[in-house]
């Protein structure tokens, strides 16, 4: 039968094979709009595909989102699938979104760690590192965001492998970080980082290695406050918000404080929801309202940018 | 495959400085296993803890020994995970 992005369920997990058919079958329903581009490998050598959204224009200003960095927060990758699907068909329709692909290119990482991802499915549902062999260790795997080179190395990661927050033998050890910040620094004009995670509740912004504010600190809060606040209007979902460090923990090496100390302002991390029962294990029915609730804070903040150039 | 049949999530309310630094000192002992879905950052804020079904005994007596207290937020990990699966077959179909 013809695959068609209409028969996908949004409501329901997916293993990487059905997400890779699936972003192939949206391409082809978009030509104009929507290409898949490889930024690199991951360390069991399988492709990091990238959405791109672009309606022309050459090395146009960028939004770059990224989900299932911690590859058990399959909310994230399930919202992340929803997510390109709505920005695919709502250009044209949606005023905002429309004027956003207008003027700026969106770059979707939708499976940011595949090879925990797949792991995931297969051996450990609760993984949440990368897979890469730790030299002198039986312990398998680095933390993705804390492995970034921003505060990397402090208190607010750990030294050990066996660690969930392990920081790696070195910044961008990862092939899956060393990608994205390949990119970011290759294109040169990406104006904000969205890194969507769960879970908790929160819309964080830089710093986490640091608990002083960061040089847009008012802006960033005020921009977050809106985005929470549209988002809790859909069902009455409560996110806090605010810096990393101040509304949860020390934490280094992460991926918005190293975005946004490589020029990139509008730098958040989603947490996104857990109604307090099911933390990383949330019912697939929960897929479509969380994705929902979750759109028109993602849109506060990509209007935002578009609005404000720099 | 990794089973985690009769794990739980507890879900943890510290009241204070010193007992989250109770529960970071049992979120170090390797012998636990145990693994924080959700950090023990400040009194009065949640944390979510799974612990395997060998340390649950373990866990809960050091948690009331020192008056920390907390509530069963997943009764059964692998309960979930089966349904969570079963609903991926489903849907698949």
């Amino acid at each position: 039968t013809e695959r068609s992005t209409s028969t996908f369920d949004f409501a329901s997990y997916h293993t990487i094979e059905e997400i890779y058919d699936w972003m192939d079958v949206l391409v082809d329903d978009h030509p104009n709009l929507i290409s898949k581009i490889e930024i690199g490998r991951s360390y069991e050598n399988r492709s990091l595909y990238v959405m791109k959204f672009s309606t022309g224009g050459s090395n146009r200003p960028a939004i770059w989102l990224d989900t299932g960095i911690h590859s058990r927060e399959w909310i994230t990758q399930a919202t992340g699938v929803w997510t390109a699907n709505k920005i695919a068909e709502e250009y044209g329709q949606d005023p905002s979104v429309t004027a956003i692909l207008d003027s700026m290119d969106i770059f979707f990482e939708i499976i940011a760690n595949p090879d925990g991802f797949v792991f995931t499915h297969s051996s450990n549902r609760l993984w949440r590192k990368t897979r890469s062999i730790n030299a002198g260790s039986d312990c398998i795997g680095v933390d993705p965001n804390r492995n970034w080179d921003a505060g990397f190395g402090g208190s607010g990661s750990s030294s050990d492998p066996c660690s969930e927050i392990y920081r790696g033998p070195y910044a961008h050890s990862e092939r899956e970080v060393k990608a994205i910040v390949d990119f970011i620094h290759g294109h040169g004009n990406v104006k904000s980082v969205i890194s969507i995670h769960s879970y908790s509740q929160m819309l964080l912004f830089p710093y986490g290695y640091k608990r002083g504010p960061a040089a847009h600190h008012q802006e960033l809060n005020e921009l977050a406050k809106k985005a929470v606040s549209d988002l809790a209007a859909m069902y009455g979902t409560k996110y806090s918000y605010g810096s990393i460090a101040d509304t949860i923990y020390l934490a280094d090496g992460t991926t918005v404080d190293w975005t946004y100390d490589n020029g990139v302002k509008y730098s958040f991390t989603f947490e996104l929801r857990d109604t307090g029962r099911y933390g990383f294990l949330l019912p697939s029915t929960e897929i479509i309202p969380t994705a929902t609730e979750t759109w028109p804070a993602l849109l506060d903040i990509m209007v935002h940018v578009l609005e404000n150039p720099y | 495959e990794q089973l985690f049949v009769g794990d739980q999530v507890l879900r943890i309310t510290a009241r204070d400085e010193e007992q989250i630094a109770l529960l970071r000192v049992l979120g170090e002992r390797a012998e636990m296993q145990v693994d924080f879905w959700r950090d023990p950052t400040r009194p009065h804020h949640p944390a979510d803890l799974r612990v395997p079904f060998a340390s649950l005994q373990a866990v809960k007596f050091f948690l009331e020994s020192h008056s920390i207290s907390y509530s069963i937020m997943i009764e059964d990990v692998q309960e979930l995970l089966d349904e969570e699966k079963k609903n991926m077959t489903k849907s698949r179909r």
